[in-house]
């Protein structure tokens, strides 16, 4: 719920709240993976 | 007054969240363009072959964020909005597009309704008055003041107010934002300057605009900014001929709704006499409500009445009825009633209506032979002392005057003015929760409105509430003290 | 964006945007910045000096729907706090993007084209021109 709210994903539909995750979680995965590699 | 610093973080992830809103808002919108998603509201904000009157881009917000959450916004109620109230209860299957009723009605504490001395109610000397009245004179006379003249009614209701505001004399009207946006015409215009502050109600700042005055905003409650701009506009006089004005009228209201603060009249007053200024006050959520009689601000500070110019103020908030009145010097009003144009274009004010204020006003002023008014104004006065108290204690950031009976409590997060709309009315309190743009973006906030009709236990109640909808939703900010529950 | 923790969230984007970029395994660190750079000042051209009117009902009576939102900011008084940080962010972006790209030809003149973008229409001489 905190993620929620401070996102205000609250207020969208929930395919699009699915499409930000998925977003938000490409990116984080992205990011590890090049700091792994860069690492 | 405090009004505590939005806490850093709070405000960059209100920000974001917007950001996100929006970037999603246009996603959706481009996805209605190609057709891919289909469009619910009118085929477009202009009809084919009509004059645009909408551009479409300026409905993108009440698209894209107000109709997501629009189901906490002007839900309609089955009963009388007194301290207690039934809310129809509506069930929307495509995302707040459309509603239907379920037939259920919730009863909740009305924190939402503006009941200050709580004679918002369907029984008791007030209603009773005003079903007679019924009987006596009729529903309306349909038609305007200077058309059909006035009614004894009106008079007496009048003279009632006028002696209750301690002033020469007083118009009334049949709606209070009427009231301002249709008078200050007939008091300003051309040449004449309005010093208005920044966060006065939009019928103020639609009678400035109707009026055709210049308008110079000044700062929320700001004395220094008001005097400066005092000096600089008579030192510089009007732009590009320099000619000193003719009028230069202040325009400010006893208790601001959105803030729950009240006016500095004290000091007004000093710079108005300083500079010879006029002084208009909008009492409309003071008046009944504020100071030990009742009287507004004018009783709360002490001041005297003869030294505002112009009184306004109106009958919804206090007194449960509708309407507006002018009140001051005789000369003034009789120039209101011939010059005003809401005497001659809307009705006269409804006679239910009028007696319904005429014996709150009574009660107020102890007429009924009962010091019922008295013991209202008093008990408003601990309701709002002992609800402010126990919200600043359980950590929220309660903005505006010990004294107001407006209490906001800070959200600002967009998801949550839903939130904690949904999350109150399931805990059977019925809350009013205010976002952009009629707040700053950054300052969404949950406007409690006390009201004398209120008991205790209600208002444990709804303290009980709000702490553990506080807890759920995280709304305590609060940097100022030691946060504790509820208790 | 006179709000409190509006030029910071500003700030945060800009760098949440670059960190996106970064985190694509085949874009090396110069062409990162220069992407940043490059759809920060498209976006900032677009949205300050394209769309015109409110996204939301106003009360002026339609007054706003012929500005555009740079010329909206603070009733189109010139050189306020806001106006200078919207124009100083996409120069320093410039400066930091050159830095990163060791000065190189291409780079820099995408770079100073997409900055002189999104700088040369904040200039007051613009105000209200078409």
């Amino acid at each position: 719920l905190q993620y929620l709210l401070n996102t205000a994903l609250y207020m969208l539909e929930p395919w699009e709240r699915a499409l930000f995750s998925a977003f938000l979680f490409a990116i984080i995965s992205t990011a590890l993976y090049s700091a792994f590699v860069f690492l | 007054e405090d009004f505590e610093e939005t806490p850093t973080w709070a405000a960059v992830v209100t920000v974001l969240g917007y950001a996100i809103l929006s970037a999603l808002g246009w996603l959706r919108d481009f996805l209605r363009h190609i057709g891919f998603e289909e469009k619910k509201t009118a085929h477009d904000p202009n009809p084919k072959n009509f004059v645009p009157l909408y551009q479409s881009y300026e409905c993108f917000y009440t698209r894209n964020l107000y109709t997501r959450i629009r189901d906490v916004f002007n839900q309609p109620i089955a009963s009388v909005a007194g301290a207690k109230v039934h809310i129809m209860e509506r069930i929307s299957d495509d995302f707040n597009w459309t509603f239907k009723f379920s037939g259920k009605k919730i009863p909740s504490i009305n924190l939402g309704s503006y009941n200050y001395l709580g004679f918002a109610e369907n029984q008791g000397p007030c209603s009773e008055q005003a079903i007679k009245s019924i009987e006596k004179y009729g529903v309306s006379t349909c038609s305007t003041r200077h058309e059909l003249g006035n009614q004894r009614y009106m008079q007496e209701l009048e003279t009632l107010m006028a002696e209750y505001l301690n002033a020469e004399d007083c118009i009334a009207f049949g709606m209070g934002f009427a009231t301002n946006a249709l008078n200050i015409p007939t008091l300003v215009g051309q040449g004449d300057l309005i010093l208005s502050d920044r966060l006065n109600h939009i019928s103020l700042i639609l009678g400035a605009r109707l009026s055709g005055a210049t308008i110079c905003p000044f700062n929320h409650n700001d004395m220094k900014d008001l005097e400066s701009q005092l000096r600089k506009a008579i030192i510089s006089g009007q732009p590009r001929t320099c000619r000193p004005w003719k009028k230069i009228l202040i325009i400010v209201e006893g208790v601001y709704s959105m803030e729950g603060s009240l006016c500095k009249l004290p000091e007004i007053i000093e710079l108005k006499k300083k500079y010879k200024a006029y002084l208009y006050m909008d009492e409309a959520h003071s008046i009944g409500a504020i100071g030990s009689r009742g009287r507004g601000v004018v009783d709360y500070w002490r001041v005297d009445p003869n030294d505002i110019d112009v009184h306004m103020g109106t009958f919804t908030k206090s007194f449960g009825s509708a309407g507006g009145y002018i009140a001051g010097k005789k000369a003034l009003i009789d120039h209101i009633r011939i010059y005003s144009h809401s005497a001659c274009y809307s009705t006269s004010m409804s006679a239910p209506v009028c007696y319904q204020i005429i014996s709150a006003l009574s009660i107020i002023m102890g007429r009924d032979g009962t010091n019922d008014g008295q013991q209202r104004i008093q008990q408003l006065a601990c309701n709002v002392r002992y609800f402010r108290r126990q919200l600043v204690d359980m950590g929220f950031i309660v903005y505006g005057n010990d004294n107001s009976p407006v209490v906001p409590v800070m959200i600002f997060m967009p998801a949550k003015i839903a939130a904690v709309n949904r999350e109150m009315l399931k805990r059977g309190c019925a809350v009013v929760t205010v976002g952009f743009p009629a707040t700053l973006l950054t300052e969404s906030r949950v406007r409690f409105c006390i009201s004398a009709g209120h008991t205790k236990e209600m208002l444990d109640h709804a303290l009980k509430a709000m702490d553990e909808v506080g807890h759920l939703v995280s709304l305590r900010y609060s940097k100022q003290k030691p946060h504790r529950r509820w208790i | 964006l006179n709000s409190r923790g509006v030029w910071l969230t500003y700030i945060i984007l800009v760098f949440v945007l670059h960190f996106i970029l970064l985190s694509i395994p085949y874009i090396t660190t110069s062409v990162a910045w220069t992407l940043t750079t490059t759809i920060h000042n498209i976006c900032n051209y677009y949205i300050f000096h394209v769309v015109k009117g409110a996204p939301w009902e106003t009360s002026d009576q339609g007054l706003a729907r012929r500005f555009t939102f740079w010329e909206q900011i603070d009733n189109g008084i010139q050189w306020t706090g806001t106006r200078k940080f919207l124009q100083i962010v996409p120069v320093v972006l410039f400066f930091i993007a050159s830095f990163y790209t060791q000065y190189d030809k291409t780079h820099f003149i995408i770079n100073l084209a997409t900055m002189l973008l999104a700088v040369v229409p904040k200039f007051p001489i613009f105000y209200g021109v078409r």
